[in-house]
């Protein structure tokens, strides 16, 4: 297990966490249903994310087949945003795998999703309130969430 | 104390870096 990835998974859950999402959001395996990060991302940017798009993120229990579906809708419509409203390729930042996600809840691959989430927050027209709460973060998530940017700014081109 | 000069330092980074992204022009159009 490749230590660094689960430590910016850890990091990335307890930024999660500030959203308040109704959904749990205390586990990697909470986040393998992806209906906390939906609720993240419709408060991100709910014209975006919106009302119509949170509710096809289904509520799907153990059945995996649909977890996998959330979590590739959750992916698609970020990656889109992406190139839409940001105007930026991720094309040099590897996606996350989702089935692991939903499969074998892997921290290694929810950890990229999330890395993708966190850089819808701190990009979007909304930034600056999203930033503020991160600064009110522990320092040693700080850190994780700063490299995490950082990695993400490296890779991304207009 | 070398720790707390670390940890003053290691604050400095964080609110440098965030402040900077702050100051960035959003990525998003309009």
């Amino acid at each position: 297990m490749d230590l660094n990835k689960t430590v910016l998974c850890e990091s990335l859950i307890i930024w999660l966490q500030t959203f308040n999402a109704a959904a749990p959001c205390k586990t990697v395996e909470d986040l393998t249903t992806g209906a906390a990060m939906a609720q993240a991302l419709h408060q991100i940017d709910p014209s975006w994310f919106s009302d119509s798009w949170l509710t096809r993120i289904k509520d799907v229990g153990d059945n995996l087949r649909l977890k996998v579906n959330n979590l590739k809708k959750i992916l698609q419509m970020i990656v889109d945003y992406y190139n839409e409203v940001l105007n930026q390729q991720m094309s040099g930042f590897p996606l996350p795998d989702v089935v692991r996600v939903a499969e074998l809840s892997d921290p290694v691959e929810l950890g990229r999703l999330l890395q993708l989430i966190l850089g819808c927050a701190v990009k979007c027209e909304r930034k600056q309130e999203y930033i503020q709460i991160i600064m009110t973060l522990e320092e040693s998530v700080q850190h994780v969430v700063m490299t995490a940017i950082q990695e993400l700014m490296s890779k991304e081109s207009m | 104390d070398p720790n707390m000069k670390g940890a003053a330092a290691n604050e400095g980074v964080l609110a440098n870096f965030f402040n900077s992204l702050l100051s960035k022009k959003t990525g998003a159009p309009g």
